[in-house]
């Protein structure tokens, strides 16, 4: 099974 | 005061086809570099950066940063408005909660003025690091939509493996598997057909093929894709709008449990 990462995990908050 | 003109007024109405039905409403910023957006959809899967450098228009003028909060399907009905040899200005003021599209026709013989409401958008901006990419391949565009197509139709993710053999896109469904292979290919003639393929590593990702699809709504604006691939980063697919600037599609991979 694969999980779907949001985008937010690898770019952080400005 | 904000006024930008831009001559090739159809490729603001293509920009908007490509991301209207990823991003329902968005900030578009404008400020002395240019016209730009950022913006998640609405699982904060993907997120599409846009930009639209002042010097590509004919007449750009913003007084000061401003922040324009637009539904992009009441925006994209608006553009579809304008012809497709429409000059397109955007103008709008501080302080007011409208923005206003003018359509001139090429012999200025028609003059149309479409007046839009904006709305308050309370949306995240994200910082995007610049990154070294462990495989960069550019492909004609229309070649990556139609293997997207094709490989949505059998099934739902797509791998994306970049070796020293080229790049290979695979997807497996209810009714079978599929793999593509494109291997290098220098076209001097038509640089714009190569398949061109930079590897610093080898890379393997996988990612759901909706987005990549919906990404592929972009292909108008662009005769060439490039897809940036790192296996600790989303993907970026890049289509380049001539002279002016960018869309950059960023996707989460999908990772094994």
């Amino acid at each position: 099974d694969t999980r779907q990462f949001e985008i937010k995990t690898y770019f952080s908050k400005k | 005061m904000l006024e930008l003109r831009l001559i090739q007024g159809s490729l603001l109405k293509k920009v908007l086809e490509a991301i209207k039905d990823l991003v329902t409403e968005a900030n578009f910023d404008c400020s002395a570099t240019g016209f730009s957006l950022q913006a998640m959809d609405s699982s904060h899967v993907a997120l599409v950066a846009l930009l639209l450098r002042s010097e590509g228009f004919d007449h750009y003028r913003c007084d000061r940063n401003l922040s324009m909060g637009i539904n992009l399907n009441n925006m994209s009905k608006m553009l579809r408005c304008a012809g497709p040899e429409d000059i397109i200005t955007i103008k709008g003021d501080d302080g007011t909660d409208t923005v206003t599209f003018m359509f001139e026709s090429q012999k200025q013989d028609k003059i149309s003025d479409f007046e839009m409401k904006l709305m308050d958008i309370d949306s995240e901006h994200l910082g995007i690091p610049d990154a070294e990419y462990q495989a960069i391949v550019r492909m004609p565009s229309a070649e990556f939509a139609r293997i997207c197509k094709d490989l949505g139709s059998i099934g739902d993710t797509v791998v994306i493996s970049v070796t020293k053999e080229g790049v290979k896109f695979f997807t497996r469904g209810d009714v079978g598997s599929a793999n593509i292979v494109c291997r290098q290919n220098t076209s001097v003639d038509k640089p714009e057909d190569s398949t061109v393929i930079e590897m610093n590593e080898p890379v393997s990702l996988t990612f759901a093929l909706r987005y990549m699809n919906s990404f592929t709504k972009a292909t108008t604006l662009s005769e060439v894709v490039t897809i940036s691939l790192s296996s600790e980063l989303p993907v970026v697919v890049e289509y380049k709008i001539a002279e002016m600037g960018y869309i950059r599609f960023y996707l989460a991979p999908k990772i094994e449990d």
